[in-house]
């Protein structure tokens, strides 16, 4: 899976996500990276969110729109949304993966229960950053 | 204001010291050439969207990411891809999901945002919106990688299932490091 959010100088917050899904699945399985909310979302009020993983605990805790939702409603910072879902709430149930994130105001999260996930971040005047465990 | 760019492909059990610094090396070249592709857009007063099209085209282009070229195989011996975008200014958004024919998934689920009332399209039918978008359509053995067909043929056998025939098209075998595939069973459990 992959997947990027991004926000231009006008303020404008855009996420998007794209897989091949799960190696040898059946019964024409979908995970979370079509589902808006579970796998993408974006709300130039709170934040935008990309997420991989194990799709369908994804889906159940609407892991997307719910960090952005803790970001607006509860004011929380985006790291500790981040956390809150995937470090606390997405390892309880179960679930495995993670998410990258960011904030109309540049703010950039990301949060992984995984031993390693590729990612990337570049803000306007910064120097990339390229992680992978 | 100013422009910002974050960016995933893939999480999993990515263990240190296990990939080759060859792989590494390629996976590292290629984050980066993807944030210069967002970067690209973003400089030149760009808009997000473009910039998530963007970045993504190369990575659904390139066979190191579960996703367009590269995409991991059913079990029926398919690539099935699913794709989504949103814009967080009007909160429009689009989804396709178990498409088979379109090189760039994520610019037809921006087709299903921007020009048509839906927000989720599936299978067939957004194969045939596709078409009507003229985007670029290309016959499923394009997204074949004999890495991903390895992979799907040992989950099928692990799990007792037969293995499909290959698809039509696809380039005849090719020999796989199997330590390789070792580390994308691991990796790669799932999308």
């Amino acid at each position: 899976t992959v997947g990027v959010v991004a926000l231009d100088r006008a303020g404008n917050i855009a996420a998007g996500t794209s897989t091949g899904g799960t190696t040898a699945k059946r019964w024409g399985r979908v995970g979370d990276s079509p589902i808006i909310g579970a796998g993408t979302y974006a709300n130039n009020a709170s934040c935008g969110v990309s997420a991989t993983g194990t799709g369908e605990y994804f889906i159940r805790l609407t892991v997307a729109s719910r960090i952005c939702a803790l970001v607006e409603f509860q004011g929380l910072d985006l790291q500790a949304a981040s956390d809150q879902v995937i470090g606390d709430e997405l390892t309880a149930m179960g679930g495995d993966g993670g998410i990258v994130a960011l904030t109309p105001g540049g703010e950039i999260a990301w949060s992984f229960n995984t031993p390693g996930m590729y990612r990337a971040r570049l803000s306007e005047g910064g120097e990339p950053v390229v992680a992978i465990y | 204001g100013r422009w910002a760019l974050v960016i995933h492909g893939g999480a999993g059990v990515i263990e240190r010291g296990a990939m080759t610094p060859e792989r590494e090396a390629e996976y590292r070249d290629a984050m980066n050439a993807a944030l210069v592709r967002g970067e690209a857009v973003l400089d030149q007063g760009g808009s997000a969207l473009d910039a998530i099209e963007a970045v993504i085209h190369g990575m659904e282009d390139d066979p190191l990411f579960n996703a367009g070229r590269g995409a991991v195989f059913t079990a029926a011996g398919r690539n099935e891809l699913d794709a989504s975008i949103m814009d967080g200014a009007s909160l429009e958004a689009g989804a396709v999901a178990g498409v088979t024919q379109v090189r760039h998934p994520i610019s037809l689920a921006r087709a299903v945002m921007d020009n048509s009332r839906h927000v989720m399209l599936q299978g067939e039918g957004a194969e045939t919106f596709a078409r009507e978008q003229e985007l670029e359509i290309v016959p499923p053995a394009y997204f074949f990688t004999e890495r991903r067909w390895a992979a799907m043929e040992r989950s099928l056998g692990a799990l007792g299932l037969p293995i499909p025939s290959r698809p039509d098209g696809a380039p005849a075998p090719t020999g796989v490091d199997h330590g390789e595939l070792d580390r994308d069973a691991r990796e790669h459990r799932f999308g």
